[in-house]
């Protein structure tokens, strides 16, 4: 469709333009609540002595989630979507050209809350990680392979929520492996930071 | 824009022959997870003694929602909607014209998971209701107030689970009446049946 092939082509000018500035970049999906921001804002935390580090952040409506990173200690960057339900790579490239790209070397871009939309559109990141949280029910991976197909990377966040929710982190980690066997995977609790170690190491950084 | 005029014009007949046969339709929004087929099964459940009930379950991939809904107790037809990210007012239409209109004076639609794109696409249901669980976090209603200011009534769902997410569900309903003050809410937990008579009633049930 000639949406998708249009954006497909931004993706790439946005990854040659990232990567002639040296930034890695890394793309976050998932659900509404699944936990998006709280890891960036843990990732932040955990690596901003060793990395300059901006964010960008999709939100449809408000500023909450581009305060919260800022006070983790990056430079953020809102795109306000609207009634948009994915970001796309018009609105990075957009957004890239108001960053000073010469003083970062990592940027996070946190999508919109959905697992749906966001999986047709490929941004120019070089790695993608999608959150999965125990509180979206057992069939998530079986009903939505095509949102974690992409990914490099899975934080199976909540797992604090585990006994309340009847679900065990392994049952995710199972159905994952079996959809795409290359893909990372880590438990997570991000509102404590529980996991964020291997998560960056799964991410390379 | 074109699509969303044609879409409003379907549902408009959608809702006109529904209404040549007597039935009621109502239409279930909410994320992934969110407990939107625990809602029609306690739905059907409740009301099956009262109403010949049938339900249009719309998923992406799988037959699992279906399922639990025809073990409840009604007849259901599974709309498989592949990589779309909401049901619109054709694919109803469809759906309708394989039902037996005669044998039904309630339908329930189950939409696809995901709060934003569906809020876009009316199907010609007489009452919408949306299931926000208290695991999407505290920041849904004022990020998404669009995904609320269409729906007739809201179930405040999981509410089981406000200790473990820190949430008390007097919170969104304060939101919600301070977006849309005639929107009624009803604290549920959908996996039990709590607050299912209430939402009855909310829907004119
Ligand atoms: N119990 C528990 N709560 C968590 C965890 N991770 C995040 N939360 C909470 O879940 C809520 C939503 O977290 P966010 O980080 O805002 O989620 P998000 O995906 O960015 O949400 P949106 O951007 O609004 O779609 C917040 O109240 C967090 O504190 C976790 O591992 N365990
Ligand atoms: N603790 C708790 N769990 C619930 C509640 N309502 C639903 N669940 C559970 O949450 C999970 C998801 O519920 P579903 O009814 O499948 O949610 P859904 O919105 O239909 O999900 P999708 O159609 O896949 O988007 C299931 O494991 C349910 O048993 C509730 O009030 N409390
Ligand atoms: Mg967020
Ligand atoms: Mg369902
Ligand atoms: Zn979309
Ligand atoms: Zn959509």
């Amino acid at each position: 469709e000639d949406l998708l092939r249009r954006n497909q082509k931004l993706a790439e000018e946005n990854k040659k333009l990232l990567d002639s500035h040296k930034i890695l970049a890394i793309d976050i999906m998932g659900s509404v609540g699944s936990g998006k921001t709280s890891l960036v804002v843990q990732l932040v935390k955990y690596l901003k002595s060793k990395y300059r580090i901006a964010a960008l952040a999709g939100d449809t409506a408000t500023t909450i989630d581009a305060e919260r990173i800022k006070s983790a200690g990056a430079e953020v960057m809102e795109i306000n979507t609207g009634k948009e339900c994915h970001l796309d790579a018009n609105l990075i490239k957009k957004a890239l050209g108001e960053l000073n790209l010469d003083k970062i070397n990592l940027l996070f871009i946190e999508n919109v809350g959905n697992i749906i939309c966001p999986a047709d559109f490929p941004l120019g990141s070089h790695k993608r990680i999608v959150v999965l949280s125990l509180t979206e029910g057992p069939y998530v991976v079986l009903k939505h392979p095509f949102s974690f197909i992409d990914a490099d990377v899975i934080a199976i966040n909540k797992v604090d929520l585990s006994q309340a929710t009847g679900i065990a982190p392994a049952e995710f980690e199972k159905q994952l492996h079996e959809l795409k066997p290359s893909l990372k995977t880590a438990h997570t609790n991000c509102a404590t930071g529980e996991g964020i170690a291997k998560v960056a190491k799964a991410l390379g950084l």
